[in-house]
């Protein structure tokens, strides 16, 4: 994250790390339910196998471990059956634990929104992650908060790339808070009325993050994958 | 390896763990780079001539924003073709080794369009010093240079009548961007060999017509794209299969659609158990039902905590019902519509009623205070 500060531990009891030896941290996740984690689906690119990835919980500094730590194997990763890796569209994946988290004040699943609820335009909202911060990694999570840009706004700065409805723009256009590279995968979540907070995006992409071409993040849009997302739980819950 | 860790391009290459070095690594790929899907060849190898070590690097590259942006100022023709030689290097088959564009092409593309940047106060990528390519036609050596009929625009442009490339995104936007305005004709999606939804005119490819994913606002690129017979019911997919079929506990659209919101509950108060099996609505009989088969129910429409389970009676109710398999103490089934038939008596007259409770989540701990 780049212009963020250092997260209280605990405070983003959804964030998660998905890591893969040699590198450990390589990308953000999202836990959703006791056994399911929403991460974006280009951090599988080269690492397709579920057998040599491994998620952890309820941790904020990646290099000590705390009390609060859960470790999970990965059982499934279900990439989009969209994904286009070339421009990016389609960008999330469902990943199934090999066995249940226990859900603790560290460690607790984030709502999903449902299919008619969106993130607003000039609303303001978190994102989280262990990314680039621009001169350094970070062992300690971060969060940045960002303002929720309409997609017509959002496109005029990527003339390169069309901004689909699979997609959600926030940040700043002077890029002052922005998720940066090793915050994929990771949350941008917003606070509704009664303190409940739900997940409208998943850090996905955006320009070279401390480059001189500034702008905001493109995240995938959760909203648009909900039908997406029940149904291929239901699934392989239920069904397979 | 002189880094810690093999480069990117190296991952896959057991020379790279087992010998310690990059030397011999190097591969082919094919080109994912969306800026370059036209060039003559299709493979490339890395690291590139402007040192991004993977095609996602260079795709997020300042150079990739630069090229494209400076190709539309019509600086020279080929600009675009080089760009991609040094963005995505040409993969020579037999050593698996990049191949340079020709320093002709680099130093045409430097001196038209140098000082096109200039004019916005941008510097030439100063990775590209064109010494470093060979000259074309020089001793045992080859490199790129442009054919006739190469594309000068990217695939993320289009290409004005009078040569000049603008974003594909800019036409049909109603302005005219092309200096003949050529990007504002032929706008409507049939012209443009694509489908348009009716409800928005936004143009979407004929492929993503009827493949399972809705791309109009209104469904519309997923409607009548079957046609079942009587007695079959569609798959979300389009397929047809035969409503005895639907909401039987196995698979039998390739989507699996069939077995989608079997369970769910009525808006009505009390809340009514409702099972969709063979396409049709059905209550569920309380004879022999347990709590726990109230647990599976809102376990199945995602829904969590100790469900409240009431009996309502209804002597003269004439909708469906369905009723629990004799049998079903001792089937070992994950989910509850398999476990309940049709077309027997329900001897106590009464109908589930379940409440569900909602998953927890999205709350935060309380933050802790601590005495100053």
């Amino acid at each position: 994250i780049l212009g963020g500060r250092t997260s209280r531990p605990g405070r983003w009891p959804w964030q998660c790390s998905m890591q893969s030896d040699p590198s450990g941290h390589i990308c953000g996740c999202v836990l959703i339910g006791k056994k399911w984690v929403l991460t974006v689906a280009h951090c599988f690119e080269g690492r397709e196998k579920a057998s040599v990835w491994r998620v952890v919980f309820g941790i904020n500094n990646l290099d000590h471990p705390s009390d609060f730590m859960q470790t999970r194997q990965v059982n499934r990763i279900i990439l989009h059956p969209r994904y286009n890796r070339a421009v990016v569209d389609y960008d999330i994946s469902i990943v199934e634990l090999d066995t249940e988290i226990n859900e603790t004040s560290y460690v607790r699943p984030v709502c999903l929104p449902s299919r008619d609820q969106s993130a607003q335009p000039d609303t303001y909202c978190y994102i989280t992650g262990w990314g680039h911060m621009g001169n350094r990694m970070p062992f300690k999570l971060q969060e940045g908060e960002v303002r929720i840009i309409s997609r017509d706004k959002c496109q005029t700065h990527f003339d390169m790339k069309t901004i689909t409805s699979r997609m959600l723009c926030a940040g700043y256009e002077s890029g002052t808070v922005d998720s940066c590279m090793g915050d994929s995968g990771g949350p941008l979540v917003c606070e509704e009325t009664g303190g409940r907070w739900t997940l409208y995006g998943l850090t996905s992409w955006g320009s070279v993050c401390f480059s001189k071409i500034m702008g905001p993040g493109v995240y995938s849009n959760v909203t648009h994958f909900i039908d997406w997302i029940e149904k291929q739980i239901y699934l392989h819950t239920f069904l397979l | 390896c002189t880094q810690t860790a093999c480069p990117v391009s190296c991952s896959n290459s057991s020379t790279c763990f087992i010998q310690g070095n990059t030397t011999n690594c190097s591969h082919c790929e094919p080109i994912s780079l969306e800026l370059c899907l036209n060039l003559p060849y299709n493979l490339t190898s890395y690291p590139n001539y402007l040192g991004h070590q993977t095609q996602k690097d260079a795709s997020i590259s300042w150079e990739s924003s630069l090229f494209p942006a400076l190709v539309q100022t019509n600086c020279y023709k080929y600009l675009m073709f080089f760009a991609c030689t040094v963005l995505v290097p040409k993969c020579d088959l037999d050593t698996h080794q990049r191949v340079p564009p020709c320093r002709t092409l680099c130093k045409n593309s430097k001196e038209r369009c140098e000082s096109v940047l200039g004019i916005v106060g941008l510097q030439w990528p100063e990775h590209i010093d064109c010494t470093q390519f060979p000259e074309e036609n020089a001793d045992n050596t080859s490199c790129l240079m442009p054919d006739q009929d190469v594309e000068e625009c990217s695939p993320s442009h289009f290409k004005c009548k009078s040569g000049r490339c603008v974003l594909a995104s800019r036409r049909c936007d109603g302005q005219s961007d092309c200096d003949d305005d050529s990007d504002e004709e032929k706008c409507s999606c049939q012209e443009q060999g694509l489908w348009e939804c009716p409800s928005n005119n936004v143009c979407i490819k004929h492929t993503m017509i009827c493949d399972g994913f809705p791309d109009c606002p209104d469904l519309a690129d997923e409607k009548n794209c079957s046609s079942c017979k009587y007695n079959e019911h569609v798959c979300n997919n389009h397929e047809c299969v035969n409503r005895s079929l639907w909401c039987d506990g196995k698979i039998d659209c390739s989507d699996s659609s069939d077995e989608w919101d079997c369970v769910t509950l009525s808006k009505t108060t009390p809340s009514l158990l409702t099972v969709h099996k063979f396409a049709t609505e059905f209550h569920v009989c309380a004879d022999e039902w347990q709590d726990d088969l109230s647990a599976l129910a809102c376990q199945q429409m995602g829904l969590r905590g100790i469900p409240i389970t009431q009996m309502v009676h209804e002597p003269n109710g004439r909708k469906k019902w369905l009723h629990l398999d004799s049998n079903w103490r001792h089937q070992n089934v994950s989910a509850l519509q398999m476990l309940l038939v049709k077309g027997q008596p329900c001897h106590s007259r009464s109908k589930v009623s379940i409440v569900c409770e909602k998953e927890e989540c999205g709350f935060r701990p309380a933050a802790r205070m601590t005495k100053r």
